[in-house]
């Protein structure tokens, strides 16, 4: 069998479906000093997982804004300036009005996966840590 | 704020797989 270090080098979605590699990945991030990016990223993927339902609706809402002020709404957060102009307003306006849709965050998370894709995950590939552990 | 961060981590963590 392939050994996990190799498999988390094929894709950044074999990476992040590994307790391991994300653990990895995100000391590696944190070093770079952008761990936000992947903390987002899981947010966004743990918001489209809750139902909307009644009982759901005023944590959905709660959630929605946590994500929105930790990491939207900051202009100068890592992954405020890499989610693009449009997709925040939407958020914002979204928020304010209340209206919460389990997609809310799906343009941002596919903006910040791209960042991550491009950027961190290639860089995560060639870097000490991961060079050490494999 | 508290409450607002133990909500935020929750959500982190159930979009994170469970089993290796």
């Amino acid at each position: 069998p392939t050994p996990p270090y190799l498999r988390w080098a094929g894709s950044l979605h074999s990476l992040l479906d590994d307790q391991d590699g994300i653990h990895l990945f995100r000391t590696f991030l944190k070093q770079e000093g952008c761990a936000d990016l992947l903390d987002f990223w899981f947010a966004c993927s743990g918001f489209r997982k809750l139902e909307p339902c009644e009982s759901n609706e005023e944590k959905r809402l709660k959630l929605a804004k946590a994500i929105y002020k930790k990491y939207v709404l900051d202009g100068q957060g890592i992954v405020s300036r890499q989610i693009k102009p449009a997709t925040k307003s939407f958020i914002k306006d979204c928020v304010l009005k209340q209206l919460i849709d389990p997609a809310v965050f799906d343009q941002a998370q596919t903006e910040i996966q791209s960042t991550i894709e491009e950027n961190s995950y290639p860089l995560f590939l060639k870097s000490d840590i991961y060079l050490e552990y494999t | 704020i508290d409450s607002e961060d133990d909500l935020l981590q929750e959500c982190i963590s159930s979009a994170m797989p469970k089993k290796k």
